[in-house]
């Protein structure tokens, strides 16, 4: 079974459409195996991201370098899946 | 464990494995002998039944309304929805005057679990899968993003030519059971009227085209009808949506479904993007989900109850 633990969910908001566009060069750096939940379309709507623990740094040190703004979104992904897997198996009972 | 008795006392506040829902979907049309029946329209690559509901009062070949969620398997909020509005089509009928009316003029089907292969890997394997199950010939990555294999544009700019894409178009439209079993059955029901695809998330009500920039020749109908929803779905719990075309509201994404179904003359096809909280993405917590339902339930009857009023 796979799991994601550390992966977190980024959510990217770009300032501008020269941030919009470097958002855009990174969902399209398949060597970081990110899992685009949300893609990029306009300044006004966020991006979100699922970026494997491995790849946490790579990934963060390209958005600060570009002075790009994000939040973490997500802290520990598998964390929240263990819940829900918990709360459906107790619901199950 | 315990299983539900009847669908009073399944869980609708909970997230169901897919021989639940399949249980559950049995369990109704047991209950509801001369409203509900249980079609197959095909199978999924793994050999699961592509089950559809058909909420019928009689008449033959009665003009209709196709609802399908659950297509991107780890959405799993849409599933849960499409087992809610079920639910909630049988105990309205009769009772909620409005859908009462639609009901006696009209048909639905309601496909829940659109993509059961991706779904049942979602609870086994990887609950991140969205895509179908299909292996693609020549390469380690499997599956092909259902959203992005219909003949509308197919293969354009917006969708992956790349099978480890998680938008990967398929090696050809229709290429997946699961799109080419609905795209045979509304060919040969042939009086589809509106067509609504369920998806999560992001908030956002959106109507053909997302291949072209070219506006469809019913823009300003849809815009007004896409208003009047979401104006509706936010009267309940205050939860914003935007509307607009695909290409216009999200990106340009090619072989998607409404456009084909829009492209078959189905005037009325929206596709929805249910609630998004901000901190949860698509893992939406289970106590979310008859919330979202109940909202999302609220524009389904605004378009449902304008294709009745409206008809073409």
């Amino acid at each position: 079974k796979e799991t994601f633990v550390g992966d977190q969910v980024l959510r990217i908001v770009a300032k501008d459409v020269v941030q919009l566009a470097l958002i855009k060069d990174l969902e399209d750096m398949v060597e970081l195996e990110l899992d685009v939940w949300m893609g990029v379309t306009d300044v006004a709507s966020p991006v979100d991201i699922r970026v494997p623990f491995y790849n946490l740094q790579s990934v963060k040190i390209y958005l600060e370098s570009q002075n790009i703004e994000f939040s973490i979104m997500i802290e520990d992904l598998q964390m929240l899946l263990d819940e829900e897997q918990e709360k459906m198996e107790l619901a199950a009972r | 464990f315990v299983e539900p008795r009847d669908t009073d006392s399944f869980d609708y506040n909970n997230y169901h494995t897919l021989s639940e829902i399949y249980s559950f979907q049995d369990m109704l049309v047991d209950e509801n002998p001369s409203l509900v029946s249980k079609m197959v329209i095909g199978q999924s690559y793994e050999g699961r039944p592509l089950n559809v509901l058909k909420f019928s009062t009689g008449g033959s070949n009665r003009s209709a309304i196709w609802i399908d969620t659950g297509i991107h398997s780890r959405e799993w909020v849409t599933q849960a929805s499409g087992t809610w509005f079920a639910k909630k089509i049988v105990t309205d009928y009769g009772r909620d005057p409005a859908l009462t009316a639609i009901l006696d003029k009209m048909d639905i089907y309601l496909e829940i679990v659109t993509n059961p292969d991706g779904f049942s890997y979602t609870h086994t394997r990887n609950r991140m899968w969205r895509k179908t199950r299909k292996p693609n010939p020549g390469s380690s990555c499997v599956g092909v993003d259902p959203n992005r294999n219909w003949d509308a544009g197919f293969g354009g700019p917006g969708a992956s030519g790349s099978s480890c894409s998680e938008t990967y178009r398929g090696p050809k439209a229709h290429s997946e059971s699961e799109v080419k079993s609905i795209v045979d059955f509304v060919k040969s029901h042939g009086n589809i009227k509106a067509f609504i695809s369920i998806h999560a998330y992001s908030q956002m009500l959106l109507y053909p085209y997302g291949y072209t920039r070219t506006p469809v020749r019913d823009q300003a109908k849809l815009n007004s009808l896409a208003k009047k929803a979401i104006t509706d779905l936010a009267s309940l719990y205050g939860t914003r949506y935007r509307y607009g075309s695909i290409i216009n509201t999200i990106y340009q994404a090619s072989g998607s479904t409404i456009d084909w179904t829009y492209n078959q003359g189905i005037k009325y096809s929206y596709t929805f993007e249910l609630r998004d909280t901000g901190r949860y993405g698509f893992i939406l917590p289970a106590n979310q989900i008859v919330p979202t339902a109940q909202e999302t339930w609220l524009a389904l009857m605004a378009i449902m109850d304008h294709t009745l009023k409206n008809p073409y």
